[in-house]
Order: structure tokens, then sequence, then C-alpha cells
């Protein structure tokens, strides 16, 4: 259909994945819940951080979009991070790791994390 | 999102879903995609959660995101959850937290500590229902005994619905896409119409995970704000994804 809301007849042998609408498998990582909380991500954060950095800037290019004054960010990295402290065992400890592994602020490792509850409205 | 659980008629439980995010967060007119839905997607990784070197559960999750969207306990129970969204939004359970008020729990949390530390299907059904938290949601689990299948329709405070496999009334599967099941989706984003008329021609007798992904590539319940396709079998504790392209043309939503 070409026009919207582009239905089309139900799909049918597209396992295994392929074609134009597979971009790709997922690679496997293993977290160790025995390692101290801020230790469990470093590895996978490690293999990841140019990726995540890179999505964080484009989220920060939206946001200073909306705000042009750089305000909106400098609360996020200034405001966000208390919330660590108030977290539930292990989940504080575990963002300080991503945040120290990736080299990203706290607060903006703190956004991400909470975007969830942020979009439901 | 659109998350189904499904029995076969032998009794075998498989749940997918297509994690969808990043509505109105930059639109890519040269490429006619959502910015951060696209970067999102290098970010998809499987997890196996380890404790004495041995699996505790699986997830797919985002590299950074350390709450669960999405994962299997081994031959006990699989787990998704769905965006609900509702004026009464998290955004109030994130003002009420940082003003003190800290009974509710995060969403993301909730998920990962249930795939964690609950020990059966009706434990974490239990918990999914019955613990307070900061965001409206739908909750779909898996079990790994027939009938075992269902979604959670929750409002911060309470457990609304739950909506049941049951073979007796012809129910083999639910689906859950992001509106509640008693009500029309809305027109512009009716991805559960083509998604249950994918699953009912496919019929209980076909239905693999293999059949289940062609219904999560069908349009529009594959569209431009997927980023990865899950699927699980609780029996031999498998998961699967793939991250998702969806080719104009191509509902934005």
């Amino acid at each position: 259909q070409f026009i919207p809301p582009y239905t089309e007849d139900c799909r049918a042998d597209m396992y295994p994945p392929k074609g134009p609408t597979f971009k790709g498998r997922v690679t496997w990582y293993t977290v160790d819940l025995d390692l101290h909380p801020s230790k469990r991500w470093m590895p996978l954060i490690t293999d990841k951080k140019a990726e995540l950095v890179s999505m964080m800037q484009t989220i920060k290019d939206l946001a200073n979009a909306f705000v042009p004054s750089g305000k909106l960010v400098e609360m996020v990295d200034k405001a966000l991070p208390f919330l660590v402290e108030t977290l539930p065992y292990p989940f504080g400890d575990e963002l300080r790791g991503v945040a120290a592994a990736s080299g990203l602020p706290l607060g903006e490792v703190v956004l991400f994390n909470i975007f969830y509850e942020v979009f439901t409205v | 999102c659109t998350s189904i659980v499904a029995e076969d008629p032998k009794g075998n439980l498989f749940h997918g879903r297509n994690l969808d995010f990043g509505l109105f967060m930059g639109w890519d007119m040269k490429n006619r995609s959502w910015i951060v839905a696209e970067q999102l997607k290098p970010l998809v990784v499987n997890v196996d959660f380890r404790r004495n070197n041995q699996t505790v559960f699986k997830s797919t999750t985002f590299a950074g995101y350390i709450g669960m969207l999405t994962g299997i306990k081994p031959n006990v129970f699989t787990l998704t959850m769905n965006e609900r969204f509702s004026l009464d939004g998290g955004y109030i359970g994130i003002l009420e937290w940082i003003l003190g008020q800290r009974k509710g729990m995060w969403m993301s949390f909730l998920t990962r500590s249930v795939l964690e530390n609950a020990t059966s299907y009706e434990v974490a059904k239990t918990r999914l229902a019955q613990t307070e938290l900061l965001a409206p949601a739908y909750f779909i689990l898996g079990g790994n005994q027939t009938g075992q299948g269902c979604i959670i329709t929750r409002s911060r405070l309470l457990s609304l619905d739950i909506l049941e496999i049951d073979l007796k009334l012809g129910r083999w599967y639910v689906l859950e896409t992001n509106y509640d099941h008693w009500k029309a989706p809305l027109f512009l984003d009716d991805r559960r119409t083509p998604g249950m008329t994918c699953m009912n021609k496919t019929t209980q007798t076909n239905i693999t995970l293999k059949t289940m992904y062609s219904v999560l590539s069908t349009k529009p319940v594959l569209n431009k704000l997927t980023t990865y396709t899950t699927l699980m079998d609780v029996s031999t504790g498998n998961l699967e994804s793939y991250i998702r392209d969806c080719p104009n043309p191509c509902m934005p939503w």
C-alpha cells in the first residue's frame, strides 16, 4: 500500500532474517553479577563507548535545538547526578560504573536510564 | 512496541517483541528515519547475566541502559515491557521521587529485579502487578506451562487488568502494542489489528519463533521506530535478537 498507513499482506518466510528489513545480528556480552556493581558493565561499555557517546551527543544536540542557551543540558549535568544516591542497590553503583567507563557525565547516563519514565506522557 | 506471547498445540510458549523507540526525537528528512532510533541500533546488545558462572537471566538491551525491557529466565519465564502513555505519566513519578516520596519503583529496574529474583511465572506476575511504579506500563509475561501468558496493564499505583491466554476461549496468544486492550487503538497508530490478523492467519498449529518473526516483520508492526526484534523460547532458554530496518514506504510509528 503506497499511501499511509503503509500496511501490507502478512509476511511469510522471513526467517532466517535477511534482506532489507534485517540490519544485523546482535552481539553477546556477559555481565558477571559476582563483580562489584561499578565493575560489571566495564567490558561492554568499553566496547560500545564510541556509539554511546555519539548517541548522547545526538540527544544533547536535540536538547540544544529546543533550548539554544544550553541550559537544559547544563541542568541535566548538574541536577541529575543526585538521583544516583537515591536509587536502590545496585543501580546507583552500576550507573557510576557506566559513567566512568564511557567518560560521559553521570547526569547524562542517568537521563538515558530514565528515558522510559520521561517519555510516558 | 509490539509484544506477543503465543502457545502452540503442544503447550510450548513463544515470546516475541519489536522494540520501538524514539518518537518525535528528530526526523532525518534525507534518510526518512528517526535520528535517535537510528543511533540506538548500534547500541543493541544481548547480555548473559551470570552468577557463580551460571546464567541467571538473558536480556536484549542498549549499552549503557542498565534496566531491562526484554528478557528471559531460562525454563522459568519470559518478560517484555511496552510503554503505556498517560497524562499521569512518569514525570509525576520522577517529581515525587525528587521530592522524597520514594515508594514507587523505576520501571526498567523492576523488570530487571524480577528477571533476577523471581523464581516462577506466578511470583513474577504478582510482583509486576502489585509493585508501585513511577510510570504506567504494560508487562507482557510468558511462563513455561500451558496457559501461562498474560498482559498486565499497569497504572502507577494499580494493576488495571490482566489478560491471559485462555485456550478454552480460543485465545492462544496475547498481543500488546501501546494501547489498553479493551479500547480501540489510535486510528493513526493501529499495529494491533495487522498484528492480530497475521497471528490469526498463521494459526496456532503453525506458530513457531520463525513464523512469529514474520508477523513482527509485517508493516506497520515493523515501522521506522523499530530498533530490534527479539524472539524467546522459554523451554530451550533461547533468546535471539536482530537489528531491524523498515524500507520505504514505511510508517514513521
